[in-house]
């Protein structure tokens, strides 16, 4: 097929009741049929729309605040894919008790869609195994992926575990999990893995999927890594497909959901206001890398290494999500500034077109290393609004915005090609087709 | 033109090449 319809669902999840003592296996099953019981509706309607593959969330069926110990009556032993040929629709107990992956196999079959879901699998280890937990077993925050014959085609044990997640084991190797089907080369990842560079990158770079597969559970950081400005990004860096499915949870800032393509997003959603969840139905290529929109090739510094530096304003500091920026304030309607870094320098020509008085826009650069929530290096340039008129607020969250701009280009003297063109528009929205990236690096607006 | 006004505009660039060694423990608890 050239083309084929995707589904994601971003899930209001029913979590279990907080508790210190493990439940009962049954209680477990209760609790995950609940979801379930969401999710096969969901299903039912994404089949009934023409969809060949629909993603649902991480943590989207037993829900989060787990230890270790109270997380293991809801994993399940999930056999390797490379090694078994197994529908459990059809055969449920082979591996022993499975009902989680029986009722999501049955669900793939009866309705002919791949089904995508996250659960938890549990796998005994020998205690001469140096690494073995104390309790004698691992235990995965786990992908299955089903395909329309309710057969187990992929299973992905998320390596980059978020801080949190104390309850899971990461596997000694990362995991580069890949599955063929008539519409395209599928690879599969979670949630906190997209910020590095393994499986990611090279699923796209060396195994050359023409889809990503992402159950994410992520907790929205503005300015720059709210889910569906990041993933929506991410999917335009690499070139690739991105099926992006979160957790829908407003008090823990999880929501944004999207089907992705190269050329942006052909559907999103963004509700941080009720607890619904939310079905996305779009239609994409195949192959986006024979698609007549392929960038080819970016070289993301061409552009700022070969121009002449822009004037520079007087400098200041400023706190994005922990990283101290350098910034410059944009101090008249239109104008070409630079702003530098260590050894990133970053370019930006603009004209305002309609400025409100009462608010400040700043250039910012920051090149090093984040060591938060993980540790990893970054080189970024960012155009952004300040919270107030006080540049001390330049880099804190802000949702909405009055100033008009009619053109913008921004570049910037990157050691990496790995850059992720962001665009975000007043009241969290995404831009598709409203600006693009040329091959020698520059982020412009369409218009 | 954009259809609404700009909250931010980025290019948020990962050097995974100066990323330091992945620790051999697991996260720690938030």
């Amino acid at each position: 097929l050239d083309k084929y319809v995707a589904a994601v669902y971003e899930h209001s999840v029913i979590l279990p009741e907080t508790t210190q003592k493990p439940v009962s296996s049954e209680d477990a099953l209760k609790l995950m049929n609940k979801n379930m019981d969401i999710l096969e509706e969901v299903i039912k309607r994404a089949a009934a729309q023409g969809a060949h593959i629909i993603v649902t969330p991480e943590d989207g069926i037993y829900g989060f605040f787990f230890t270790r110990e109270t997380l293991y009556p809801y994993l399940e032993d999930i056999p390797d894919p490379q090694e078994v040929n197994w529908i459990p629709c059809n055969d449920s107990q082979r591996f022993g008790p499975a009902p989680v992956q029986e009722r999501l196999s049955c669900l793939a079959r009866e309705n002919a869609i791949y089904v995508v879901a996250n659960i938890g699998d549990k796998k005994p280890c020998n205690p001469t195994d140096p690494k073995c937990p104390n309790d004698g077993h691992y235990q995965y925050n786990t992908n299955v992926v089903f395909d329309s014959d309710g057969k187990l085609v992929a299973r992905y044990h998320k390596f980059n575990l978020f801080m949190s997640e104390a309850q899971f084991d990461f596997p000694k190797e990362p995991e580069v999990v890949t599955f063929n089907t008539s519409f395209g080369k599928f690879g599969v990842f979670t949630c906190f893995d997209i910020l590095f560079h393994d499986p990611a990158v090279t699923l796209v770079s060396e195994l050359k999927v023409d889809t990503i597969l992402f159950p994410t559970a992520w907790m929205n950081v503005l300015p720059h890594l709210t889910a569906i400005e990041f993933h929506s990004a991410w999917a335009m860096g690499m070139q690739v497909n991105l099926l992006s499915s979160n957790t829908h949870k407003t008090g823990m800032n999880m929501t944004g959901s999207g089907i992705y393509a190269p050329d942006g997003s052909q559907a999103y959603h963004y509700d941080a206001e009720s607890e619904n969840g939310q079905l996305l139905v779009a239609e994409l290529h195949s192959h986006p890398s024979i698609s007549p929109t392929y960038l080819h090739s970016v070289n993301w510094s061409l552009y700022a290494t070969a121009i002449k530096p822009f004037p520079e304003n007087n400098n200041f500091k400023g706190i994005i999500f922990f990283d101290e920026f350098t910034f410059s304030k944009l101090n008249s309607q239109a104008g070409n500034l630079t702003v530098c870094q260590k050894d990133l320098c970053c370019h930006l020509s603009y004209r305002m077109t309609e400025q409100q008085e009462d608010e400040v826009y700043a250039l910012g650069a920051f090149d090093g290393l984040h060591v938060v929530e993980g540790e990893y290096y970054l080189q970024i340039c960012t155009l952004l609004k300040c919270r107030t008129t006080d540049l001390q607020t330049c880099g804190e969250p802000v949702t909405i915005a009055h100033t008009r701009f009619g053109y913008f280009s921004l570049s910037g003297t990157f050691s990496t090609n790995y850059v992720f063109p962001e665009v975000l528009l007043s009241g969290v929205h995404l831009a598709p087709g409203e600006f693009q990236v040329l091959s020698d690096g520059q982020l412009i607006s369409q218009n | 033109g954009t259809t609404k006004p700009i909250l931010t505009v980025t290019l948020f660039g990962r050097w995974y090449e100066s990323d330091p060694p992945r620790p051999e423990k697991g996260p720690a608890q938030l």
